[in-house]
């Protein structure tokens, strides 16, 4: 990830298997990572985001240094196992990469082919995962679930199915 | 469609009743499909009832006893459909000591169940310490943020210097 | 006060100068004490009660106990440097308090006379607080502030005029 | 009414803009009216620069950043107009160690600039330790609160056996 939020230099998260803490102070930057995942995943709302407009994504700068005019990130998956959807399946490791410019939108691409926000989103989808997965749980939302209406609450289920 | 829904519901409400009495040390909870007889129009209501109180509406539960009623729901769901990846934002934020030894042991026990990696950002030392490793987050350079590996003793220092 | 939410049997809190810490486990009745206050000030909604009705706020029963059909709660002002508006500042203390009965309402009284919900709810806006104060701050609370729009905000500013 | 507003308003921006630097460590923040050029028709809005950081909307704030930030204007107004009783429900639960020590040390000068009466429900022993005393709230009979009166070393008996 590079030129996102407050990373703007460009900065490696492995994600091992168990349980991995995230520590840090107060606004260092630990749910802007969270953030990182779910827009590379095809998140399309900026409000979701805690911004204005999806431009917010990219580093705005800060005391010592000038903001940046692009950010870009890009999630590697194992794919030893081959158990990617057939279209993808051909190489050992996916690289789903979305990079986004100051007005001028976004652009993914998967293992460097250029696809829509759509493919993204689909793929994640078949994994069990996406934007707006449910076991993706931003900060202050866990209450969200109880507040919210049982008619909201059934899509959740349909995650689930 | 509605079979898959149906299906899926009875396995998340399965998982539901059972996370929740552990999460609580007791009580009952279940989930109830409402407002229409077709499945797929129907709104998901959410009982709960912990340990020696009177079943009663869910907004009138506590902040803490909110948080493990939705957690017990999030892990239901996650049981019955099974991510590669779960991310938790501080949902350890309202929970007093107990219930974030009864979280964290819940936590383990999903590691074991599933091959899921779980990351936890958290501001509880308590949780800390019951992680596998710690990922440290900090903006040395005001406005920048940096990674850095940490282990147990150097949270303390970071939470320390915090 | 008493019957009033999980606070069946009587109680009573005296509230000292300076930095009091509540403490308790989750689900023990911290909460439940801090909208005692802001009922008996008059707070009139029953979802900011947490409730869907107001008789939500009345002793629901218990896995011993049976259920009440009425909660009372009494503020205890001391008035020995004689500051309360005139109507009420002829006594050393002043009794403020509000009893609902089980689908039948509530009854305020000042000093024991029977008065108006809008009269409790002036006696303590002249004495900068009530159920609406901003300095009752409840539990989740603090975010809205920010997240509300500049003209909610406003309302804020002119409880401090 | 709109003399009074305006005053109240430099009254409020001036505690509010003080309040932050402390609560912050640095940085600035202000107060302005905005929508319409009569004040009771207009807004409220918050600029909040925490230190070394560029001015941003206040939704890109962090969660404890939002809190600090809420914590200087509630108590900015506050200032300008003291109440004789003041309730805050678990405020401390999105900060880490070094920001809820800056927030006690408010605590402790409000006490000193008011005759304010403070109640803080708070599961973090930082803050209980900072506390002039503690009430406890038990359910030693499930489903009804009592009160006790707790001593700080009490505090850690209820913690750990929360
Ligand atoms: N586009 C951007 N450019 C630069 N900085 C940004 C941008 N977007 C957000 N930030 C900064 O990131 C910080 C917030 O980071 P984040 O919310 O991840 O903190 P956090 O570690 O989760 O803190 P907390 O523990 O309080 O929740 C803010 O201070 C904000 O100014
Ligand atoms: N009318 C009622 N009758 C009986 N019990 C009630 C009533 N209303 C609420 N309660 C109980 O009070 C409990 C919640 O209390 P409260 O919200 O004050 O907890 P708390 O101490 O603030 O906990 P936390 O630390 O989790 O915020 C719930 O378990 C609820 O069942
Ligand atoms: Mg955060
Ligand atoms: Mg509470």
């Amino acid at each position: 990830m590079s030129g996102f939020k407050s990373f703007v230099d460009p900065t490696e998260v492995h994600v091992e298997p168990g349980l991995t803490g995230i520590v840090g102070p107060n606004g260092c930057g630990k749910s802007n990572l969270l953030e990182a995942l779910r827009w590379a995943m095809g998140e399309n709302s900026a409000k979701s985001m805690r911004g204005t407009g999806m431009d917010d994504v990219i580093f705005a700068g800060s005391g010592g240094r000038s903001a940046r005019s692009m950010a870009e990130v890009t999630i590697f998956i194992d794919n030893k196992e081959r158990s990617a959807p057939s279209a993808y399946n051909e190489s050992d490791s996916i690289e789903i990469s979305r990079r986004i410019e100051r007005e001028a939108g976004s652009v993914y691409r998967i293992n460097g082919r250029e696809v829509r926000a759509r493919d993204v989103q689909l793929f994640f989808a078949d994994a069990s995962t996406g934007a707006h997965s449910p076991a993706l749980v931003r900060q202050g939302q866990i209450g969200q679930i109880i507040a919210a209406k049982p008619l909201q609450r059934r899509a959740i289920l349909e995650e689930a199915a | 469609g509605r079979e898959r829904l149906l299906a899926a519901f009875d396995t998340v409400n399965g998982h539901f009743k059972r996370l929740f009495t552990t999460l609580f040390g007791g009580g009952e909870a279940e989930l109830t499909l409402t407002e229409s007889e077709d499945p797929l129009e129907a709104g998901l209501e959410i009982l709960a009832k912990p340990p020696g109180k009177k079943l009663s509406t869910l907004s009138l539960l506590s902040g803490g006893e909110q948080t493990l009623t939705a957690l017990s729901l999030i892990f239901a769901i996650f049981l019955s459909n099974p991510s590669p990846i779960c991310v938790l934002d501080e949902v350890d934020a309202p929970l007093d000591d107990a219930n974030i030894e009864r979280f964290c042991n819940l936590m383990d026990e999903m590691t074991k169940l599933t091959e899921t990696r779980f990351l936890m950002i958290t501001h509880h030392a308590f949780t800390m310490a019951r992680m596998d490793r710690l990922l440290g987050v900090t903006m040395q350079e005001r406005g920048v943020s940096q990674l850095v590996s940490v282990d147990l003793a150097g949270a303390e220092r970071v939470l320390a210097a915090e």
